[in-house]
C-alpha cells in the first residue's frame, strides 16, 4: 500500500 | 489600519476553499493586498491565498497579521448573500476583525483575533514537467469515479500525452482518460510521462469549493506533490498536496 508522506520533504 | 471592501460572493468562496483544509489562518495584509499561507495539521497539504489590492473596491492597509478562526468566518460568510458587499475592518483597540455586510440592511459581525502569528511559511518553488488545464467539474467527476474503488488515486501523464485519473482497488479499477481533444481540457503542457498517487479525501477537499466552470491548473510530476491553482475573481488560490509513495 502506498505511504503518505508530508510536504516537509519538498521544502 | 486595515479596511477592505469586496463582493461577498468572492470572499465566501475564498473562505470555503481554505477552511476545508485548515482551521485557522493568518492573513498577512499590507498596502498590496492580502496573503495567507497555511498547512493542514498533518502537514500533507498546504493552501496559499493571494488577494491583490485591485480585487477590492476599496482598500486601505498598513502591515498587519490578522489571525482568525476559519470556522467562525465560514459561518458568517454562509449567511452572506451574493448581492452583498463585504467590508473587512480591523479594530486594533478591541483586537477584533469586523465584517460588515451591506445591501438592503447593514449587518455587522465581529470576530476575535487569534494569536496566530505569521508562520513565514513559503510555498516551495518546485519545477514541474507537466501542466494540465482542466475544467474543475470534469476533474471532480473523475475523482468521484476513482472513489468507487479506493481511497487514493493516481494522476498520470502517459507516454502519448494523455491525462489519466486512475484508481485500483483489490478487485476493481477505474480510469478516466483525457487528451487534447477533450472539451474539458483547455491545455496540456507535457514534457514527459509521470505518475503520482494522492489521498482522495484531500483532493476532494481541495476541489470542494470550485464551480464546474473554474479552470484548474494542475502541475504534475513523478512522486511529487501536486500543485492545483485556480482563480476566484482576481484572487488566486493554490494548493499543494504531498503524494503517497510505494
Amino acid at each position: 500500500k502506498p505511504k503518505q508522506i508530508t510536504l516537509e520533504a519538498f521544502f | 489600519m486595515f479596511k477592505a471592501t469586496i463582493n461577498a460572493k468572492d470572499f465566501k468562496k475564498i473562505i470555503d476553499a481554505t477552511s476545508n483544509l485548515v482551521d485557522e489562518i493568518c492573513f498577512e495584509v499590507d498596502e498590496n493586498g492580502i496573503k495567507a499561507n497555511a498547512m493542514d495539521p498533518s502537514h500533507v497539504a498546504l493552501v496559499s491565498v493571494n488577494i491583490p489590492k485591485d480585487t477590492f473596491e476599496e482598500y486601505i492597509s498598513d502591515v498587519h497579521d490578522i489571525g482568525v478562526d476559519l470556522e467562525a468566518l465560514k459561518k458568517i460568510m454562509g449567511r452572506a448573500k451574493s448581492n452583498e458587499k463585504l467590508t473587512l475592518e480591523l479594530d486594533e483597540e478591541k483586537n477584533k476583525l469586523n465584517l460588515i455586510l451591506k445591501n438592503d440592511a447593514v449587518r455587522k459581525f465581529s470576530v476575535s483575533l487569534y494569536d496566530v502569528s505569521s508562520t513565514n511559511l513559503k510555498v516551495p518553488d518546485i519545477e514541474y514537467p507537466n501542466e494540465v488545464m482542466i475544467k474543475a467539474g470534469a476533474f471532480v467527476e473523475a475523482l468521484k469515479d476513482a472513489e468507487l474503488v479506493n481511497d487514493h488515486v493516481s494522476l498520470k501523464i502517459s507516454e502519448d500525452g494523455k491525462f489519466i485519473i486512475f484508481s485500483k482497488g483489490d478487485i476493481n479499477q477505474s480510469e478516466t482518460i483525457y487528451d487534447n481533444n477533450s472539451e474539458s481540457i483547455l491545455d496540456l503542457k507535457i514534457t514527459e510521462s509521470s505518475k503520482s498517487t494522492f489521498n482522495l479525501a484531500y483532493l476532494k477537499d481541495i476541489t470542494k469549493a470550485t464551480s464546474s466552470d473554474d479552470i484548474l491548473h494542475i502541475y504534475l510530476g513523478s512522486d511529487m506533490p501536486v500543485k492545483i491553482e485556480y482563480n476566484i475573481g482576481n484572487a488566486k488560490i493554490l494548493f499543494l498536496l504531498a503524494p503517497r509513495i510505494e
